[in-house]
């Protein structure tokens, strides 16, 4: 946006129809060009190209958080648990993450956890063959926190470093879902000493304005340390995160941009930033 | 929620008179919300809240209903409308090929059994067919969901392009007399130029298809494009909304209908075989407003 020359009121029309486009709340919106209005007056703004530099630290300055770098275990093993609604990419991300691990010389177990859905277990597998990493299964219908636990268990046993682990795809609202998930934190927390070294919440970018419940919901029954945005290669701008940057304090860990292992990268603000203004 | 809020902003107007423009608008305004906060898309809201505000402007306030109530019904029938209305007929399901298609993670192999159980209940014989041949384990899905409600899968055999294996189901289908073919597709980016290049060829070999776009309810200002994108490169037969169940608004719905006009035929209300209802425009606009 910004093909305009003067900070007129349609340049503010334009500013909230980018960010909404963007799936920024109008909320978030309002209250972006509330704070750009005081601080043009305030610096006594006349250029476009400064207002507009304004909005970039803003929102950078939004979505800088404490620890956003993924924490790697001091003590092993370490776990990491994915989480999130059906479809967002945990299973995915669960192969770019172990692809990370393994660059930074640990060495990951994968915990198929998703004792539910059709070939869950079999997905993760088909990722374990191709990345040569081991996968701990349940059997279909069994308890995912008895899963993770044994994973943790052989981790100990075999000398691997971390366990990440994969959940089954639940929507928020599922009261008895969101206990089963809260059962598997408290299972892992207790067989660690310690709470999981990442519970990442994994969403999918072209999700709308419930990406922000999810975040709440998932928040409040497991404790999560950071987001894991998927599929910002194809094309949605993941604005909904400006949105939870604003509500919560959980960070951004790292974005999704493809299907493969390696197409996981660290969260940068500001790149994410100018995407979504351009 | 919006008819609350409605009713305040109408609180004022206790005797009979007419909607002035002013307070119509401030109605508006909350209207706007409403549909954005639902992932109804920026420029259908910025249309539709015109129109809403023409037909709301200088209208009698009747007797029997506050003036927020009568703005609310206006808004539901339009809603109502745009969706396609409670007399658009359901789909007859008598095609011969159902082609599933959309973006990763939408629900496609999931609804492709809901589908064929649905239509096995209506007397049909369908087999379903697992033509995504890059997904881990995506073959398996299909043949686990398939083999749990009874309808048999036809799996690749060596086959190297997705069109290739399309085709031997097809063969195999009528070999054994089993119609309709459901076809479960690999999910794919509406940007991603090869991929959509490969989908247009399939579709182009099998022009008699019903091709049915399946899109997540908590898609957000994104759908229209992706929407559209499909559409142009496919000419759809229709939507399967997915994920129902949750509290996404659906607002994605009012984009499908309004910008490329093609019906909303199911949407997908859970993760077992049995749920998938067809789409009911009066439900969707209710669950749209809040
Ligand atoms: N383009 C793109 N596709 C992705 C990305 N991450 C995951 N996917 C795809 O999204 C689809 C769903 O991924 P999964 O990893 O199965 O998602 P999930 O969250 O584990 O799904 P459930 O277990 O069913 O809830 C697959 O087709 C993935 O290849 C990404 O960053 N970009
Ligand atoms: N709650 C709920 N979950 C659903 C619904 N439809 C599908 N799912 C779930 O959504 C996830 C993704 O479904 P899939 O059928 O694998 O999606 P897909 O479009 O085939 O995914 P790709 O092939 O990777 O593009 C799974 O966890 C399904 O169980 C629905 O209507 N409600
Ligand atoms: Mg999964
Ligand atoms: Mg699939």
């Amino acid at each position: 946006f910004g093909l305009r020359r003067s900070l007129d009121e349609d340049f503010y029309a334009e500013l909230e129809e980018a960010l909404v486009s963007s799936d920024v709340s109008l909320r978030t919106a309002t209250e972006l060009a509330e704070y750009l209005r005081t601080e043009i007056r305030r610096q006594d703004i006349a250029e476009l190209e400064a207002a507009r530099d304004l909005l970039k630290e803003r929102l950078v300055q939004v979505l800088s958080k404490e620890h956003a770098a993924l924490t790697w275990p001091q003590e092993l093993p370490g776990l990491y648990l994915m989480v999130g609604v059906n479809g967002t990419g945990k299973t995915t991300t669960i192969a770019k993450l172990a692809c990370r691990a393994m660059s930074k010389g640990l060495r990951p177990i994968l915990a198929a956890a998703d004792t539910f859905r059709a070939a869950a277990g079999e997905q993760l597998e088909e990722w374990g063959r191709r990345l040569e990493v081991q996968v701990i299964k349940g059997r279909p219908g069994g308890d995912p926190a008895a899963v993770v636990f044994d994973a943790l268990q052989a981790a100990s046993a075999r000398g691997a470093d971390l366990v990440i682990a994969d959940t089954a795809g639940r929507l928020h609202t599922k009261r008895n879902l969101m206990e089963e998930l809260n059962k598997i934190g408290r299972v892992s927390k207790e067989k660690l000493g310690r709470p999981p070294e990442e519970t990442l919440l994994v969403v999918d970018a072209t999700t709308g304005q419930n990406a922000l419940a999810q975040t709440k919901e998932f928040q409040q029954v497991v404790g999560l340390t950071g987001i894991v945005l998927t599929k910002l290669d194809t094309a949605a701008k993941g604005g909904i995160v400006i949105t939870i940057a604003d509500e919560t304090d959980l960070p951004i860990k790292c974005i999704g941009t493809g299907e493969q292992p390696e197409d996981l990268e660290d969260f940068d603000p500001r790149g994410f930033v100018e995407a979504i203004l351009e | 929620n919006l008819t609350d809020k409605l009713q305040s902003v109408f609180k004022k107007l206790t005797g009979k008179g007419r909607l002035s423009p002013q307070d119509v608008a401030t109605a508006c305004r909350e209207v706007r919300l409403a549909l954005l906060e639902a992932d109804v898309n920026f420029h259908v809201v910025k249309d539709f809240v015109a129109h809403v505000q023409e037909k709301a402007t200088g209208k009698e306030v009747l007797e029997s209903v506050t003036p927020g109530q009568q703005v609310i019904k206006i808004v539901h029938d339009e809603l109502v409308a745009l969706l396609g209305g409670e007399s658009e007929t359901q789909p007859e399901g008598t095609a011969d090929i159902y082609m599933l298609v959309g973006l990763q993670g939408g629900g496609k192999t999931t609804t492709s059994a809901k589908l064929g159980l649905s239509l096995q209940k209506k007397g049909r014989k369908p087999l379903l067919a697992a033509t995504d041949l890059r997904r881990p384990a995506a073959i398996e899905q299909l043949a686990t969901i398939g083999s749990q409600v009874g309808l048999p899968v036809f799996e690749p055999h060596g086959e190297k392009t997705s069109l290739e294996v399309a085709q031997a189901a097809l063969k195999h289908s009528r070999a054994e007399s089993l119609s309709p073919v459901i076809i479960d597709t690999q999910g794919r980016a509406h940007v991603d130029e090869e991929l959509m290049g490969e989908l247009a060829e399939m579709r182009a070999a099998l022009p008699a298809a019903d091709v049915l776009l399946v899109l997540d309810a908590m898609t957000g200002q994104e759908a229209v494009k992706v929407a559209q994108a499909f559409e142009n490169s496919l000419d759809l037969s229709g939507f399967i909304l997915t994920k129902l169940d949750g509290d996404a608004r659906g607002g994605a719905a009012l984009s499908l209908r309004a910008v490329v006009g093609k019906p909303i035929w199911f949407v997908g209300t859970g993760e077992k075989p049995e749920a998938l209802e067809p789409f009911l425009a009066e439900r969707m606009a209710s669950r749209i407003l809040g």
